[in-house]
């Protein structure tokens, strides 16, 4: 779950 | 998307656009850490390797995009095209200090031990501590143009903005990561010095000096 929230910050 | 992190990402493009633009147009590098440069092109390289494999959104990318080339941009105005004006006997922070101990973290404390993960994870560690040879010259040279302060509040105020929408995202999302607020925390914290002095002199129209 958070590994795919990561790739939206930057 | 929340107001934070949107404040927050075009503080750090006013940043790279500040830097850019200050070279180009003073044709010089004066002031500027090279080392520092060096390590946030790397950071941005480890962390945006996901463009290759994951679509968020085209705000994503074209960030994505612009961090990444505008570093290597600057790269290659101290280190080809202006190189007679860097200023390296004032660049002498030892950048292993900061980038073994980040590599030896990413691969300790991460939340999947994956190559991309990990690359991830090494971006946020290194970029908390990216800014210390550019801080360290300021130090040692006791002083910083007023671009070079704005410059340095500009990529300040980035992480804050992140930290403030770390907070949003939890009370909205419950969403938290424990990773990049610590890191974002830490990063922003080695900036409150340079925040105080940008404050009390640089907005007063004084040039950034420390006290000898």
């Amino acid at each position: 779950q958070v590994v795919e929230e990561n790739h939206d910050e930057l | 998307m929340n107001i934070f992190r949107l404040l927050g990402d075009l503080s750090h493009l006013l940043a790279i656009m500040i830097l850019l633009q200050k070279i180009f147009y003073s044709r010089s590098c004066a002031g500027i850490s090279a080392k520092s440069q060096v390590l946030f092109a790397i950071v941005y390289t480890a962390r945006y390797l996901d463009l290759v494999t994951v679509y968020v959104s085209l705000y994503n990318i074209s960030m994505k995009v612009v961090f990444l080339l505008s570093s290597y941009a600057t790269l290659y105005l101290i280190y080809l095209k202006f190189r007679a004006t860097y200023d390296r006997n004032h660049d002498t922070f030892r950048i292993e200090f900061l980038l073994l101990p980040a590599i030896v973290l990413a691969l300790l404390i991460n939340h999947q031990f994956s190559a991309l993960e990990v690359l991830w994870t090494f971006s946020i560690y290194l970029e908390s501590v990216a800014i210390l040879p550019q801080l360290f010259m300021v130090s040692k040279t006791g002083e910083a143009e007023s671009i070079t302060s704005h410059y340095l509040f500009a990529l300040g105020s980035y992480r804050g903005l992140y930290i403030l929408n770390w907070f949003y995202r939890y009370w909205t999302e419950g969403h938290y990561d424990l990773i990049a607020i610590v890191a974002g925390v830490v990063q922003t914290v080695l900036y409150c010095d340079f925040f105080y002095l940008y404050v009390t002199k640089v907005l007063k129209g004084k040039k950034l000096q420390l006290p000898a």
